[in-house]
C-alpha cells in the first residue's frame, strides 16, 4: 500500500494547478523511491514530468509499484478543500480504485478526508535521455514569466538565442517586433535575483509562446527556474519542488523547425 | 514559416 505524508499541501495544490491546463488525465506512479508523473499534452508538443522523491514526504511508505490514474480536474476539486499549510496524507491500496486524501490543519483541530475515484489510463511513456545541454540559464521564475507574457502580446513564437553576449529572446509579429536580452548577474544580497548562464556552445531555437506561458504557471512553486537548451532538441524548463535535490517539476517543449 | 515538431521526433516511445 501507499502512505505518503506531505507537510504542506501547497506543493501538490500548486503542481496540479500548474499542469492541469496542459494534461487532463495522468498516472501518478508510486514506488519505493517516490511519486512520479509523466504526461504529454494532446498535441504531443509538450511534456510534463514531476518527481517527488520519497524524502519529500515524512513518513513515506510504498511496498509495490502503484499507478494512480487521476483526472486532474477532479483532483483539483478535492485539493481545493485543502489549505496551503495543511498536512496532506495520500493513501492507496495495492490495486486501488480510489485515492484517499486527508488534510489536517497544522494544529490538528480540523481533519478532512476525501476519496477520489481513480481511472485506468494507458499512457505513452517517453524515454528522456540524460542530456548535456549547450546552454543552461538559472533565473528568477517571475522574470521568465514576464518575458514570455510580454512577448506573447506580439507574437506566437519566440526565438531563444544563447551566445557569449547573453540570452536573447526575440519575437516578431504583425504589430512589430521585440527582444529581451539577459546577462549574467550576481546579486550578493539577494541570491534569488541572480541570473546564471552556463554556455558550452551557441544555441538558437524557436518555440511556441503559448506553451512557455503555460509552463510559467509553475512560477509559484519556486523562486528560480532553470532553462536548458541544445540545438535541435526539446527545451527543458525545470522548477525545484523542495529544497531536497531530485524533487522537481519539469516541462519539455519540442522546437519549431525550418523556415 | 517554421513547423511545430512533436516530441516523438526526439524522445523514444517506451
Amino acid at each position: 500500500m501507499l502512505e505518503a505524508r506531505l507537510d504542506q499541501a501547497e506543493i501538490l495544490k500548486k503542481v496540479v494547478d500548474a499542469i492541469k491546463d496542459l494534461v487532463q488525465d495522468c498516472n501518478f506512479d508510486c514506488n519505493d523511491s517516490g511519486i512520479a508523473l509523466q504526461a504529454m499534452d494532446n498535441s504531443h508538443v509538450a511534456l510534463v514530468s514531476m518527481n517527488l522523491q520519497a524524502d519529500s514526504f515524512a513518513p513515506y511508505r510504498c511496498d509495490r509499484n502503484i499507478a494512480l490514474g487521476v483526472n486532474l480536474t477532479s483532483l483539483t476539486k478535492v485539493l481545493r478543500a485543502a489549505q496551503n499549510t495543511d498536512i496532506l496524507t495520500l493513501r492507496a491500496l495495492d490495486a486501488p480504485d480510489s485515492l484517499n486524501l486527508v488534510f489536517e490543519s497544522q494544529d490538528k483541530d480540523r481533519i478532512s478526508e476525501y476519496d477520489l475515484k481513480l481511472m485506468d489510463i494507458d499512457q505513452e511513456h517517453l524515454g528522456i535521455p540524460e542530456t548535456e545541454y549547450a546552454a543552461t540559464i538559472k533565473m528568477p521564475s517571475v522574470e521568465f514569466r514576464r518575458i514570455c507574457t510580454d512577448l506573447m502580446a506580439l507574437s506566437e513564437s519566440v526565438t531563444i538565442e544563447a551566445s557569449k553576449d547573453g540570452i536573447k529572446f526575440t519575437c516578431s509579429g504583425d504589430i512589430g517586433n521585440g527582444s529581451v536580452t539577459l546577462r549574467q548577474h550576481t546579486n550578493v544580497e539577494n541570491e534569488k535575483e541572480n541570473i546564471e548562464i552556463e554556455l558550452s556552445e551557441p544555441v538558437a531555437l524557436t518555440f511556441s509562446l503559448k506553451y512557455l506561458v503555460n509552463f510559467c504557471k509553475a512560477a509559484g512553486l519556486s523562486n528560480t527556474v532553470t532553462i536548458c537548451l541544445s540545438n535541435e532538441v526539446p527545451l527543458l524548463v525545470s522548477y525545484a519542488l523542495t529544497s531536497k535535490a531530485g524533487s522537481n517539476l519539469r516541462f519539455y517543449l519540442a522546437p519549431k523547425i525550418g523556415d | 514559416s517554421s513547423q511545430q515538431s512533436r516530441l516523438e521526433g526526439f524522445f523514444k516511445v517506451m
